[in-house]
């Protein structure tokens, strides 16, 4: 991990997807990263078998977000036992849509020369954060009212000692925008957008209390399915 | 911040969220 340093979008450390001993020998370890606008799948492959490992390929069933390889999966030289390779797959998101369940889920086939295997992972949210995701304030506004606050979902980041200046540069790095800021009664209230490789646009307002290190976040969005995995993406960051 | 008329805006919206 700690590669999403240089851009400021966070990168979980890689674990393991595909244990060994479900792949006769093939371990698969990997994580999602989001940077200069691109997504990637960035894998370690491991050999725990007694035999070579060649001809390497994958694939992703359809997803949510229509996420695929952009490029085959190169890796130039046959991998030999207890060798381990590192890759990172760029990704699109032009592939075929489908939703899934949970939302983030994706399902990935990886062979070579000796089988086909199967696994599913989840990706975090914030890798499909756009850098253009700073909402129009007037839209901002307008948006905010037109949505109903039947359709607003509110949780608590907790243990966050930051105030509302970090929290804001922390979040933009990550390509969540503050449009506007206001001091009421001592707290914080942050008003934030982000929208998805898809178009989603998702509003935020942030409230933080002096002396206080749990935040309130309370989400608008015309497909309310993906707040809590924005929620998730904003604890990820903030935490990070 | 911009002055684009809407300050006052969210001014309205940051005290309606908070004194509903």
């Amino acid at each position: 991990g700690g590669v999403g340093a240089l851009s400021g979008s966070y990168v979980a450390p890689k674990a393991v997807w595909l244990p060994a001993m479900k792949a006769k020998g093939l371990e698969i370890s990997g994580t999602f990263s989001r940077q200069a606008g691109s997504i990637s799948m960035d894998l370690s492959l491991t050999n725990k078998a007694l035999q070579v490992m060649s001809d390497f390929a994958i694939q992703f069933n359809r997803n949510s977000f229509g996420l695929a390889p952009a490029a085959p999966l190169q890796i130039n030289a046959p991998l030999g036992p207890n060798q381990t390779v590192d890759i990172s797959l760029p990704l699109n998101t032009i592939g075929s849509v489908m939703k899934m369940d949970p939302l983030n889920n994706l399902q990935v086939a990886v062979k070579n020369n000796i089988d086909v295997f199967y696994f599913s992972t989840v990706y975090p949210l914030h890798v499909l954060f756009v850098d253009d995701g700073k909402m129009e304030r007037q839209m901002f506004l307008a948006t905010w009212k037109d949505i109903p606050n039947e359709n607003e979902a509110q949780f608590q980041i907790k243990d966050c000692p930051l105030g509302a200046e970090a929290v804001s540069s922390k979040l933009q790095g990550s390509h969540v925008f503050t449009i506007a800021k206001r001091n009421v009664e001592g707290q914080d209230m942050l008003y934030q957008s982000l929208k998805l490789t898809n178009g989603i646009w998702v509003l935020a307002e942030l409230r933080i209390q002096p002396g206080n290190p749990s935040f309130t976040l309370s989400l608008k969005c015309r497909a309310p399915e993906v707040c809590p995995h924005v929620y998730q993406a904003y604890e990820t960051i903030l935490k990070n | 911040e911009m002055d684009d008329g809407l300050d006052e805006a969210f001014s309205r919206l940051a005290q309606a969220r908070t004194n509903p």
